[in-house]
């Protein structure tokens, strides 16, 4: 058998191909695969994407017939699925895999003789956290590959100022360095992985591959302005990330669950983790700790400065928390949105600071009030937008989508803790992303008349690490400069920071720079509006959620998106409809992958009849 | 640098330059009443010429503070620092940018200038002078104007400062200089009788390539006679 071919099958290359534009990733990864056995043979296509990441497209080709994937709403794609799968004969899906990634897989039986190629497609903002970006890829591939290759293109379109993006800095974790080549011609950065048959090989005799890993590539942009905007074919993008200003002091009041589900390692690592945090709060903030189990219990009555002693007291206090009881969510919420509110009230808190509630459960409310949607209520209406709310459900038996809905109403977000050994690291990693607050109330203005369609214009904070971004569409593609201001205060002062957008001069740019995607902005716009319509939908009823879908879902299907809304369906009309491959979103429920029915993602494929001749 | 002082009641302005070593700290405005300093920091050529006569030198460092309220700016042709205490915010001149506090408003024009402002009454601008990158000789520099300083104090002081106060001076008996374009004159100044010479110099605050020519009465050996005592009275030892 020729080098690479396992039980008949030649998986002779595959590559992946990631280009980075304007922080939006387009990347395909295509694999090409023929059958050397005599008999018909199951090939499998595996990808690991992110989970922030939408499928654009995929296409399966056997013997040079493409059968390209149709994006549909999930009802209608789901009628095919279901037909499917009664029959026992269909599909590939996506499920949930690991903490970041989603894991697409597509099996398909190929005649004796043929070749398949899978190409798969998928799109994603990269967002900043602590100061870079990151594109990650998870390189396993089963067998060994004659041509196997990832390549990533990092680039950006220059704007007439001439101090856009470039690449400072990588991290490669594979294989050996010996077997990547970067180079970077700024403002491009490129990054390739080829390694040999030889170099794949697990030991010299070996036919397993010893590829298996984490691709990572993070980058920052070189950031001279706070602001850049980006114009392309009357869509603009406007990202903002101001550097240089102090961190504005702020009050944190951490709720904390302490209910017996919390016994053992989960307290170990919370506690590890608040004593980590602890050191790194500063002396200008206040804090203060409230403890949930079936009774709400404070550290201190209302919030104190961190001043060395206090931190010295409240590392003493976490080392002695003791678990107990059941998990009363709402009475521990209110209490700390009381003191908060409090201590602005009676001046306890400098003037120029602000306040963040962020709340560790692990499981659901059980005692008090344990509705979840009047706990929401109650939260929402006792916060009434003056600070943002984090949720962080540790562990695997909690209801997510209550601790993420009631967050994002709260203009915070929620994280998952993975039950790990680094949980405790995950905890303090969170801390670390809202620990340094430089702006709050950040309010980014257009002039109301020549923009439409934005996206979220309105932040409670701008994060130290972090980027605003903001798209949106000209009402007027042939205007010729506007203005935009991003507004917000500071620790010390209100700052206004100015764009005066040049559109003739940036067309010129655009030009001269040949690798820009045409539609880029465009489709980065789109990606925006649609996880935000998703985001808003959740805290939606009645009329408002059927226009929040159907906003989201034409968007979908007009960008040819797979978002929880829409499914992409790969058919073979000739073999009357009987294969059938549906990529779905998973969405974020580590145990989604045992719920929905995984059992059926077998394509069967009637091999074509077809004469063939072998020189043995 | 060249000192540009116009005297609105005569329509006219005087101007003189001060010649000393890169690195030194000039006092330009210092009002004990207000609280607020300005001091400039001299930079020269990239060359560095030892011979002074031929070397020219720039403001390429200005300190602005108000040590009522500790507040702090210090502005170079690289980044903008406001120190509020002993906490900075840094701007680039890649900004625009308007921070507004109690008392304070500054408004940074992107690659062009900022005008600083103390409260109704005290609005410093500083102009961003850019040099060709390559340019051999010269570096990035800076300009700083006095706009409007009325609530200044009568005791403000400094190579500005001191003419912010009403003064005199009558300028007579205009012949020939060895320049034949600049005649020269004698001035009576502050009990001094100088010899001055006519000549020009730019205000550049509304446009920092080309600017606009001022007409002055030029005084030599960097100011004697105009300037209360010897130049080097002026020289403090720290930006702040």
């Amino acid at each position: 058998l020729p080098e690479g071919v396992v039980n008949g099958i030649e998986v002779y290359s595959t590559k992946v191909s990631c280009k980075v534009t304007s922080r939006f990733a387009h990347n395909v990864v295509t694999t090409r695969a023929v059958n050397r056995a005599d008999t018909a043979k199951e090939v499998s296509f595996d990808v690991e994407l992110p989970k922030t990441a939408f499928i654009t497209n995929f296409t399966l080709t056997i013997d040079g017939v493409t059968y390209p994937g149709n994006v549909k709403e999930k009802e209608v794609a789901k009628k095919q699925y279901e037909k499917a799968v009664s029959q026992g004969k269909t599909a590939g899906l996506v499920k949930a895999s690991g903490r970041k990634l989603e894991k697409f897989t597509v099996s398909v039986n190929v005649a004796a003789g043929s070749k398949v190629t899978f190409e798969l497609t998928y799109e994603e903002l990269l967002k900043r956290h602590k100061g870079k970006y990151e594109m990650y890829l998870k390189v396993k591939p089963k067998q060994l590959i004659k041509h196997f290759e990832v390549i990533t293109c990092c680039c950006s379109p220059a704007n007439p100022a001439g101090w856009e993006s470039r690449v400072q800095s990588h991290t490669l974790e594979l294989g050996g360095a010996a077997l990547i080549e970067i180079s970077i011609f700024l403002p491009q950065g490129r990054v390739s992985f080829k390694p040999s048959l030889d170099q794949q090989r697990s030991c010299p005799n070996c036919t397993d591959s010893l590829l298996d890993g984490d691709f990572t590539i993070t980058y920052d942009v070189n950031r001279e302005s706070p602001g850049n905007v980006q114009v392309i074919n009357g869509y603009f993008v406007h990202f903002f990330a101001p550097q240089g200003l102090p961190v504005v002091p702020k009050n944190v009041v951490f709720v904390i669950d302490i209910s017996g589900s919390m016994q053992g390692r989960k307290m170990q690592q919370t506690k590890d983790a608040l004593l980590r945090i602890l050191q790194d709060v500063k002396e200008d903030d206040y804090l203060n700790f409230i403890l949930f189990s079936s009774d709400v219990t404070t550290w201190k009555e209302s919030l104190v400065q961190a001043t060395p002693q206090n931190i010295q007291l409240a590392k003493e206090f976490v080392k002695n928390i003791k678990v107990e009881g059941a998990t009363n969510i709402n009475d521990a919420l209110l209490r700390g949105i009381e003191m908060l509110k409090k201590a602005r009230e009676e001046h306890l808190i400098p003037e120029r600071s602000t306040s963040i509630v962020i709340m560790l459960t692990d499981g659901d409310a059980n005692t008090g009030e344990s509705r979840p949607e009047k706990i929401q209520e109650n939260v929402k209406k006792a916060i009434d937008g003056e600070f943002p709310l984090y949720n962080l459900g540790f562990g695997k038996y909690l209801n997510y989508n209550f601790l993420d809905s009631m967050a994002l109403e709260n203009n915070g977000f929620a994280r998952r803790i993975y039950e790990d050994s680094d949980a405790d690291l995950q905890l303090q990693g969170f801390y670390e992303e809202v620990a340094r607050p430089l702006m709050t109330g950040v309010e980014v203005e257009y002039p109301h008349n020549d923009i439409q369609d934005l996206t979220q214009n309105t932040y409670q904070h701008f994060y130290d690490g972090s980027e605003i971004v903001v798209a949106g569409q000209l009402v007027d593609k042939d205007m010729s400069h506007f203005k935009a201001d991003v507004k917000g205060h500071g620790a010390l002062n209100d700052l206004t920071f100015t764009e005066d957008v040049d559109l003739e001069e940036m067309e010129k740019a655009r030009k001269e720079q040949d690798y820009i995607f045409g539609n880029y902005i465009e489709r980065l716009w789109a990606y925006l509006t649609i996880e935000q319509l998703l985001d808003k939908r959740k805290n939606s009823h009645g009329e408002e959620k059927e226009n929040l879908t159907a906003q989201a879902l034409e968007l979908s299907l007009k960008y040819h998106f797979v978002t929880p809304l829409t499914s992409m369906v790969v058919t073979k009309p000739e073999d009357n409809d009987d294969q059938t491959a549906i990529a779905d979103k998973p969405g974020d429920d580590p145990s989604a992958s045992s719920v929905v029915p995984v059992m059926a993602y077998q394509v069967s494929y009637q091999p074509p009849q077809v004469t063939y001749v072998d020189g043995d | 640098p060249h000192f540009i002082i116009q005297v609105p009641e005569k329509d006219d302005a005087i101007c003189f330059n001060i010649d000393e070593d890169p690195g030194t700290v000039l006092r330009l405005i210092q009002d004990p009443v207000t609280g607020l300093t300005v001091n400039g920091q001299i930079i020269g050529d990239k060359a560095g010429s030892p011979d002074s006569k031929a070397r020219k030198t720039y403001f390429g460092k200005l300190g602005i503070a108000n040590t009522h309220v500790s507040s702090r700016i210090e502005v170079t042709p690289e980044k903008i620092t406001l120190w509020n205490g002993d906490t900075p915010s840094t701007f680039s001149w890649l900004d625009t940018v308007t921070l507004t506090q109690d008392g304070l408003s500054v408004k940074i024009n992107k690659k062009k200038n900022m005008v600083i402002s103390f409260g109704d009454g005290v609005t410093f601008v500083v102009i961003l002078h850019e040099v060709w990158k390559k340019q051999p000789a010269h570096h990035d520099f800076l300009g700083f104007y006095v706009v409007e300083g009325h609530r200044m104090s009568a005791q403000t002081h400094g190579l500005l400062g001191q003419f912010f106060h009403p003064f005199d001076y009558e300028v007579f008996d205009i012949h020939p200089g060895s320049d034949p374009t600049k005649p020269d004159a004698t001035m009576l100044v502050k009990n001094h009788r100088l010899t001055v010479t006519r000549g020009s110099q730019k205000d550049y605050r509304k446009d920092a390539s080309i600017g606009r020519k001022v007409s002055c009465w030029f005084v030599h050996n960097n100011g004697q006679g105009l300037i209360d005592g010897d130049h080097r009275d002026y020289i403090v030892p720290a930006l702040f």
